[in-house]
């Protein structure tokens, strides 16, 4: 088995959520899929400093509620942020 | 289900009977007071490019709301977006059709400056860094044996008794390595590659590859006979990674071995018109063994270009 100190490690895990999601009732594999781009590229946003991945955690957390999903964990990198979501 | 952030983008994909489009005005409202990025033009918003995509649904009338038609999801985008086109690929009247919505790229904000002579540079002569291009197969009818590998043993609602280790996480993880799911490129050294892997129980399966801090691919999978479904998405450059050793070709072999499906579509977009990658996938025909190529459908959508193709297995 794989521990998970063989993994590198993701930064955030939501392990109540994890113990406790039962996929019993899923049934529905087509996903849908929506990318926005807001700008083409990393270097046309506005020189504030601030881009997407500087809203915060828990904000995204409270936009995924109105999309039914929650976080069960998220791994960040140097350019993105990846969230891995319960359904 | 996934969320990509990026400093420009996101992309985000949601299986079930999620609500995806319902985070647009809050999503909207967000970046605007957070960013103080303001994308309103005469009441709606003009990014830089939206897609918004779903292979058709196996139980439409359990969908919530505007999810239940597609028709119903290009009204609601509408509202938003002044200038999206909406397209059905595929066989319409077949349970195996594509929908797409896309607007027209907003130029205002792609930071391309004008030449001397006033004419903007061709974007197939820009530099690497702009090509953009996303892999995404849509399997339907996994051979059982594959389908069991995503079926877990572990019962939903046990105390956590561990700050390290998560169980989900760990057989997700171990389900990464025994299908070869981590394999499905072969990334050169120096590439970095991080995955995020979780087995729902009693099955099904999620997982976020990022490679080289950039670049991911994800996949999805409910096993379940009867709907079994698996899907794979990239926007990982092969021939960057693999060191010019692999293709989309070869990638795609690998995703069919691991889920053994009856029935595929695969969709490949490409921002520049010259994409290797593009032009090798279009010239398939009967290279995938087991498999007959039932439908290709080329779109050329304003700055990208769009290949859809459908298989059925032997």
């Amino acid at each position: 088995t794989v521990s998970l100190n063989a993994i590198p490690s993701p930064s955030y895990i939501d392990r109540e959520l994890s113990a406790n999601l039962d996929s019993t009732d899923a049934f529905e594999g087509p996903e849908k899929l929506l990318e926005i781009w807001f700008y083409k590229n990393s270097s046309c946003v506005p020189d504030n400093a601030k881009t997407l991945r500087s809203i915060d955690f828990s904000t995204w957390v409270r936009l995924l509620q109105l999309v039914k999903c929650q976080v069960l964990s998220m791994k960040q990198t140097e350019k993105m942020n990846a969230f891995l979501l319960s359904e | 289900s996934s969320l990509f952030v990026f400093d420009h983008k996101l992309t985000l994909k949601t299986c079930g009977t999620t609500t995806t489009l319902f985070c647009l005005e809050e999503l909207f409202r967000v970046v605007k007071e957070h960013l103080d990025w303001n994308f309103c033009q005469k009441g709606k918003v003009n990014p830089y490019k939206v897609f918004y995509s779903r292979r058709c649904f196996m139980f439409p009338k359990k969908q919530q709301g505007i999810h239940q038609n597609w028709d119903d999801e290009t009204q609601y985008l509408n509202k938003f977006f002044s200038n999206g086109k909406s397209y059905l690929v595929g066989r319409l009247g077949q349970a195996n059709h594509w929908s797409l919505y896309v607007t027209e790229t907003n130029r205002d904000l792609d930071g391309q400056d004008e030449n001397f002579d006033g004419s903007e540079e061709d974007d197939d002569e820009n530099d690497d860094d702009d090509d953009d291009e996303t892999l995404e197969m849509l399997m339907t009818g996994l051979t059982p044996s594959r389908a069991s590998q995503f079926v877990t043993t572990r019962e939903p609602g046990q105390p956590v008794e561990s700050d390290t280790d998560d169980e989900g996480h760990v057989l997700g993880a171990q389900v990464t390595e025994d299908t070869q799911l981590d394999r499905i490129y072969d990334n050169v050294e120096g590439v970095s590659f991080q995955q995020d892997a979780f087995a729902f129980t009693p099955c099904g399966y999620s997982a976020n590859v990022v490679m080289d801090q950039e670049y991911y691919y994800t996949l999805h999978v409910t096993p379940e006979d009867g709907w079994s479904y698996a899907s794979f998405e990239s926007n990982v450059p092969v021939t960057k990674v693999s060191g010019g050793t692999q293709d989309n070709i070869a990638v795609m072999e690998r995703v069919l071995q691991v889920f053994g499906p009856s029935d595929f579509c695969l969709t490949f977009f490409s921002r520049r018109s010259h994409n290797d990658n593009f032009a090798k996938l279009k010239k398939l025909t009967d290279r995938v063994s087991n498999y007959t190529r039932k439908d290709k459908i080329v779109y050329q959508l304003d700055d990208y270009h769009l290949l859809y193709l459908r298989f059925e297995r032997n």
